[in-house]
């Protein structure tokens, strides 16, 4: 379960943190006001590409005119932690599990343990149908990752 | 590796029988259509209660979502992930599926958390708990915490 | 201004006639009630091909078990038909004119000299931010079939 | 050919920064990013009040809506067509957004015929004449007129 979710500089939001007490939570608000970046926020600390984030290059998630973004979720007593800063041609990455720096490959491990398949338990605004669009054999295949 | 992939795709099918009938009103099922597991697709069949079998390809937009979500929530009963977040996936939905939706929401979160987006009332109402976002002076991104009881 | 519509075993609807009194007109209704279906029709009726209308085959687009669809729009003063019939190869396709045989390049001649570009003026299901999506140069060439 | 062109694009801007400004809140202009009008391609440029330039594809599905209408209702004063048909539109719109559409439709429907398909009561509420939709006994779907006032 997801505790906590901090943010600084990702997207629209300049710091914020929202804590999760109940199992049945509910995001809303404006068109606009952020509530899609915070979806984003959770994909992007466990370490997803820039395109799912409706982004052209990593940076562009970084709040107009600041130079780092970072994003932090506790989850299951972990504290996973990514952060990524602008440099002259292009950016860093750095991954964080409790504190400690590692490699992405040590989050997706992680993730993975902690039974985190986004493929079918993150929908992402306007893609509900999507299963039921998708070929027969895509189907099949989400059957091949749980057995 | 076979068997593996029999009894999962068995058990969810037993579970998407049910949840189908709560959810879409009602007869679901997903078959192989080939005898071969690792060659096969995976179809969906729907009947909903006194209509003819529908073509997935001709159904609407709404019936679509609901069929999604169930396949999803199978997949859950079987194999629990420890949280789901979900974008707006009500927004094809008429106000009698959006309650469905989350009365089913709410009896699934006693064994996972759902992170849900939505602006529908049935689905806010139904929630533990609402967190609002606005967009303050500057144009940036602020939460608050809404207390709907 | 479209007067009335008039189906005949077109997707869902047995029989069904619509007339349109008033300029801003709502169709609402249940999930899978039969909206869009409406909104197929005409589209079906102008000539369009089975892709748009969530078909394979144009034969998909006629009622369950029934062996042909008609679908009527009155519309400035015109009466367009157009009907379908299974064969055992595929189908027939007949189009009228106020009540009289035509081809299919004599509506398109007709919805032409209407200006009926359904390119921007009937937006599909879930289609609302595809114009938003499309690149550039697609935009571009909008203004140039207005132009 | 060019001047046609041309002429089409500057009154088609001007359309659109005035609905914009109506609709979404913002500013909002198109712009062509090469000289030659035949090999460029069209750009939008939208600044909410209070908020930053937005680059297009980091908007939100709300967003993204209603600059598209806009851009529909910008060609529509330019060249009218004899109607609209839009099927639910306002899905992604919040309640407020989905109120300033109705408005805005009800204004454009003086000039041209909409047919709107909608779930959202302020849509409802905004029309001449709402039409609905159910299936019957054996599966077919009937029209019935609904008199909202
Ligand atoms: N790097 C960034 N810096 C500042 N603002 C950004 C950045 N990236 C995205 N945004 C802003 O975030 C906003 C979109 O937020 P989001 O998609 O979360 O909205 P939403 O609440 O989901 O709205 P909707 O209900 O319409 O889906 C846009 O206005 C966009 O300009
Ligand atoms: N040839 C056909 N014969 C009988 N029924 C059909 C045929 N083609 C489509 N249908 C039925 O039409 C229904 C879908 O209708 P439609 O897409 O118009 O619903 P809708 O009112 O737009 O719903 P939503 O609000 O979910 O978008 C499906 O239940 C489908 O089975
Ligand atoms: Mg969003
Ligand atoms: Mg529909």
């Amino acid at each position: 379960m997801i505790k906590r979710i901090k943010l600084r500089n990702f997207k629209s939001f300049k710091r914020a943190e929202i804590e999760f007490r109940d199992n049945f939570t509910v995001i809303t608000g404006p068109n606009g006001s952020g509530k899609s970046n915070l979806i984003d926020s959770i994909l992007f600390c466990l370490g997803t590409s820039s395109k799912v984030l409706r982004a052209e290059r990593l940076t562009d998630l970084i709040r107009d005119g600041r130079g780092e973004a970072e994003v932090t979720i506790e989850i299951d007593g972990y504290e996973i932690k990514r952060r990524i800063r602008k440099t002259e041609r292009g950016y860093y990455s750095y991954y964080y599990i409790n504190d400690k720096s590692v490699s992405y490959s040590d989050v997706e491990r992680l993730v993975e343990s902690l039974g985190l398949n986004t493929d079918y338990n993150i929908v992402m605004q306007g893609d509900v149908t999507r299963i039921a669009e998708m070929t027969p054999i895509q189907r099949r295949k989400i059957i091949e990752d749980v057995a | 590796k076979r068997s593996a992939f029999l009894s999962a795709f068995n058990s969810i099918n037993e579970n998407f029988k049910e949840i189908v009938r709560e959810l879409a009103d009602g007869e679901g099922e997903i078959y192989l259509d080939r005898d071969d597991p690792f060659s096969s697709g995976l179809q969906i069949r729907f009947k909903p209660f006194g209509k003819p079998i529908q073509r997935l390809e001709s159904m609407s937009g709404g019936e679509k979502s609901l069929l999604t979500l169930a396949f999803i929530f199978a997949i859950q009963r079987f194999k629990p992930a420890p949280f789901y977040a979900f974008d707006e996936v009500d927004m094809f939905l008429d106000g009698v599926n959006v309650g469905r939706l989350a009365k089913m929401i709410r009896k699934l979160s006693s064994d996972a958390q759902f992170i849900v987006v939505s602006l529908r009332k049935p689905m806010l109402e139904e929630s533990d708990h609402v967190v609002g976002v606005t967009r303050g002076g500057d144009g940036e991104s602020i939460v608050t915490a809404i207390q709907l009881r």
